[in-house]
């Protein structure tokens, strides 16, 4: 099973037509690890950017050095994920019981 | 049903084997329907809610047609009991089921979502070979035969946008095509996605409003504003193209197309904190909130027919 440890989603805040071209660089067909949870679209609506923890570094510096600005929407996928499946095992037990 | 817990995320199996009971439990307004059959030859059933008469004009829900968006099957299960619990009981379903019938797929692409049970909660298209490349999959919200090939689509496999080698590749979109051609008196058609929160209507392959923009604008004005009553969730509207950006070969651009004047999809709620992995606590006020939307749609097709 494929696992996400690590990985993050940056939630992306573009200020204009020229950052959203940049951020459409970062598309799964130039960069097929990352994976846009939100696409780039018009003025004021933010993006999602799933990225894996060993492209964290270089994703976040290409952000920066355009001055894009972001936070972090998602810290660890993994530990998300680790929830999603005890809560749907509990609730398995439960209907059992 | 009694024992199922809405409140819960589930597998396929677990969701196929709850429309068994939902059938079980109301014999004589739910029955279940294949349509056809996934690339790796799954069953694709629909949920038929019908009080009887012949070729009724008819109203389709679907969700799921992105495996990872795993509130939309989830908001598909809710509803789908709601409406069969609901017929006798509430005037509006009980009008609505008078006059017409109700589909709803649950589960549009079972081979993606029984592989994001498996092996990658991320996986969002259908589970096809593509020729010549190691790449799976074709994004099935791409794949209909409305201005297929256009913006918003890629040509490339490995894309999370692929459109597929042509127009209703995938089984599991010709299955709703051969579905709703065959029926032929298909009135609405809400596709249900997620996560941004939006109600969306044609087109969405070019930026021209449609023929029905006013109507369908105000119809989707009144669905959000409803929706945002229940706890204050505020939905954007509009056209695809407008809202969002020009997608091309989608699900409600080939309804429209296809003569279905009510043709909507929702992209259900965005807490701005988890994004697909929305947590199951969530699903049952997310459905219900949706709930008075869903309603408003159906009431108009209802009371406007075509």
């Amino acid at each position: 099973k494929k696992t996400f440890v690590g990985d993050q989603v940056l939630h992306i805040t573009p200020r204009d037509e020229e950052q959203i071209t940049l951020l459409r660089l970062l598309d799964d067909q130039t960069h097929p690890e990352v994976n846009y949870w939100r696409h780039p679209s018009i003025l004021g609506h933010p993006a999602d950017l799933l990225v894996p923890s060993s492209r964290l570094q270089e994703i976040k510096g290409f952000l920066d050095s355009h001055n894009i600005s972001y936070s972090t929407m998602i810290e660890d996928v993994q530990k998300l994920l680790d929830e999603e499946m005890k809560t749907m095992i509990k609730s398995r037990r439960t209907r059992s019981s | 049903t009694s024992t199922f817990d809405f409140g819960s995320y589930h597998t396929l199996d677990e969701i196929y084997d709850w429309m068994n009971t939902l059938v079980h439990d109301h014999p004589t307004l739910v029955s279940k329907v294949q349509i056809g059959q996934s690339y790796e030859s799954r069953p694709l059933y629909v949920l038929k809610f019908s009080t009887g008469g012949s070729n009724r004009s008819a109203i389709w829900l679907d969700t799921g047609i992105h495996s990872r968006e795993w509130i939309t099957q989830a908001v598909g299960v809710w509803t789908a009991n709601k409406i069969a619990t609901g017929y006798g009981q509430d005037p509006s379903i009980t009008a609505i089921l008078d006059s017409m019938d109700v589909f709803i797929e649950i589960i549009a692409n079972p081979d993606g979502f029984a592989f994001t049970h498996s092996t990658d909660r991320m996986w969002r298209k259908t589970r096809s070979i593509n020729a010549g490349s190691h790449c799976i999959g074709v994004d099935p919200n791409r794949n209909w035969d409305a201005g297929f090939g256009g913006s918003g689509s890629s040509s490339n496999p490995c894309s999370e946008l692929y459109r597929g080698p042509y127009a209703h590749s995938e089984g599991e979109v010709q299955a709703i095509v051969d579905f709703i051609c065959g029926h032929g008196n298909v009135k609405a058609v809400i596709s249900i996605h997620s996560y941004s929160q939006m109600l969306l209507f044609p087109y969405g392959y070019k930026t021209a409003p449609a023929p029905n923009h006013q109507e369908l604008n105000e119809l989707a004005k009144k669905a959000v504003s409803d929706l945002a009553t229940i706890f204050g969730t505020k939905y954007t509207y509009g056209s695809i193209a407008e809202t969002i950006y020009v997608a091309a070969g989608t699900t409600v651009d080939w309804a429209y197309k296809n003569g279905v004047k009510y043709s909507f999809t929702f992209e259900l709620r965005d807490t701005g904190h988890y994004g697909f992995l929305l947590p199951s606590n969530q699903i049952i006020p997310t459905a219900t909130e949706t709930w008075p939307a869903l309603l408003d749609i159906m009431i108009h097709v209802l009371e406007h027919p075509y």
